[in-house]
């Protein structure tokens, strides 16, 4: 058995949760927050027999879009005349960064 | 030493927090969400030698218990003059899900 | 590639955070609940190439601090007249418990 740990952005949540129990996975969802850009982002376990795992990861592909963040840096202010507006800052932000571990033991009550 | 992964009902969460501390077990609470219902569950991870993993399995499955849960379908209303209510659908939830995962290395500070 | 799990005290999971992010590390925050004294700490998941995990440890004493809680024993009122006040039980909190996982399979999305 894998556990299959996605890290995914808010907006794809939704519809890989849906995708993946449509195919007849099961899935937990964690509210986690990015350490970076301090923005929610979500992170998916599903475990899964190991036949599955590639099929997991064709649902998480599918479904998760690289998006670009727009930040604005701080700018600290010196001259109140100058008037200057800094070229806010391009940040790529992948559509899931995916762990597997393994689980070398699995019990159901 | 492992870490035991268990995702269990809210319901069940602090009888089992509690049994597991009662016996000495140092245990972390995360609020899930189930991927199929929709609902909030709970998962705890537990760090624990491996001699003490299979004491830790029976607190799990003593104190997590099996639920059903009943579901009305969302029914597309064709003809209003159709009266028809859905048998509602039965889900059952099983009491734990249990991940056992090996850590080669553990670190306190 | 490993997972280092890290459950740290609230107090110092902003720093921890931009000190790892500063040297170049990834990492996602988790909000979790102690099972003993059912204070909220945080959680930081971090994936890393095997000969980074050092420099993460290194992170992780550096910036999380051992803690003295005081919890005021609920005393169970007998006699009114009774005046009794009972010592505060003092609990050590570590700054941080760690395990190091495996992950033999990584993706980007
Ligand atoms: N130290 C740093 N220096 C410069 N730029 C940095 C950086 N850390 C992150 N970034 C950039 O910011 C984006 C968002 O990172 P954040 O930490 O908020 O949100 C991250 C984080 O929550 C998680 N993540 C990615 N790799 C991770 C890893 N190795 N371990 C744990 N979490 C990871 O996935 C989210 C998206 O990551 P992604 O790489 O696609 O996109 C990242 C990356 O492009
Ligand atoms: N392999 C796994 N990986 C990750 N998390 C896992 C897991 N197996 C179980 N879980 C977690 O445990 C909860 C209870 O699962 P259980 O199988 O007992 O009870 C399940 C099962 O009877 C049913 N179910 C779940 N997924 C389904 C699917 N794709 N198709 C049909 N029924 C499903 O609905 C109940 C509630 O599911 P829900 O997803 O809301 O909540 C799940 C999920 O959060
Ligand atoms: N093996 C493990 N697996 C999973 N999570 C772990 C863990 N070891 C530590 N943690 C997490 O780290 C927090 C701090 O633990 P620490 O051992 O430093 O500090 C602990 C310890 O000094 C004491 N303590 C914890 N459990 C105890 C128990 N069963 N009996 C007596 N004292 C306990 O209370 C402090 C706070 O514990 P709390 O549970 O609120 O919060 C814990 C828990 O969230």
């Amino acid at each position: 058995m894998k556990l299959v740990i996605s890290i995914v952005q808010r907006e794809d949540a939704d519809t890989l949760l849906k995708s993946l129990t449509d195919a007849g996975h099961k899935a937990t969802l964690v509210s986690t927050t990015g350490g970076f850009l301090r923005e929610g982002n979500a992170t998916l376990f599903v475990g899964a027999e190991n036949d599955r795992v590639e099929e997991i990861l064709d649902l998480v592909r599918e479904n998760c879009h690289k998006r670009t963040r727009y930040l604005s840096p701080i700018v600290p202010v010196t001259e109140p005349s100058e008037f200057y507006i800094p070229e806010p800052v391009e940040i790529e932000v992948g559509g899931a960064t995916v762990f597997v571990v393994d689980v070398p033991r699995h019990e159901r009550f």
